[in-house]
């Protein structure tokens, strides 16, 4: 089974 | 004081439609240039980004430079069940107000009104980077939405590849494996056409209770615009009634990776 990404890993707080 | 009218008020509607079910609480950041809400599913897998931009609203009033209204959205879509489909909405919040009051009309006939208490919701905002993706799908929303219903039914995850030429989605579960390809097809009536545009070929793969999930909010627009980029969340795009200068609602979505 993939793993799921989260969008943390590509969109950083501002 | 926010005061915005908006006198098709199924398109806030439809909007409150599409994202239900991918978030509990959303905050609504009023400016004068409009209204903003970015909101990300409890998992953080997937994100929600509208722009309501005030060419949207027949008025739109906003004395603050920025104001936050926290909504629930359980709440706001039972209000909106108040909306019938021909209603103008009202939205009107007081400066330092604990509520935002919604009146649907239809013409003067029949008035409703209710007041929505505002939560205070602690959301953390995330930068996204303008991106220009190496692959952009445009396709008629009733054909994204087909194709993820369709999907589901065979397994959890669905691969998009684009390629010059046409997409290719396609789903291998437990039963067997099986594929849609869309033509590129600039040159048919403007309802069923797909646009496929390729800088370089993309394959992600990607979960479809989340595309599902985004397909709610097809009846938003005609035409939903999917962005690919190797490796980086998917981008899909619905435009406010197809014309991009009131506004969008996105969705992104974290791909999967393969281990």
């Amino acid at each position: 089974q993939p793993t799921q990404l989260t969008l943390n890993s590509f969109f950083t707080p501002s | 004081m926010f005061e915005a009218v908006l006198s098709n008020g199924s398109t806030l509607k439809k909007i409150f439609e599409g994202i239900k079910d991918l978030c509990t609480d959303v905050n609504f950041d009023v400016s004068s240039e409009g209204i903003k809400l970015q909101a990300m599913d409890s998992s953080h897998v997937s994100l929600v980004s509208l722009e309501l931009h005030t060419d949207v609203f027949e008025q739109f009033r906003c004395d603050r430079d920025s104001m936050t209204l926290g909504l629930n959205m359980k709440s706001v879509t039972q209000i909106f069940k108040i909306c019938g489909n021909d209603d103008s909405v009202t939205m009107r919040a007081e400066d330092e107000g604990e509520t935002l009051e919604f009146t649907f009309e239809k013409g003067e006939d029949r008035v409703s009104t209710f007041e929505l208490k505002l939560m205070d919701i602690d959301s953390e905002h995330l930068g996204i980077p303008d991106t220009e993706y190496q692959c952009n799908v445009k396709l008629p929303c009733s054909e994204y939405q087909r194709i993820c219903r369709d999907m589901a039914g065979f397994g959890d995850n669905m691969t998009i590849d684009c390629q010059k030429g046409g997409v290719t989605f396609s789903v291998d579960g437990e039963v067997g494996k099986g594929k849609i390809f869309l033509k590129h097809q600039p040159n048919v009536e403007e309802k069923h056409k797909v646009i496929v545009t390729v800088k370089e070929g993309v394959e992600l793969d990607f979960a479809l209770r989340y595309l599902n999930n985004f397909a709610k909010a097809a009846p938003l627009s005609d035409h939903v615009q999917l962005g690919l980029n190797s490796d980086t969340p998917l981008s899909v795009r619905f435009d406010i009634e197809d014309k991009a200068t009131l506004g969008s609602l996105k969705f992104f979505l974290a791909p999967k990776i393969k281990e």
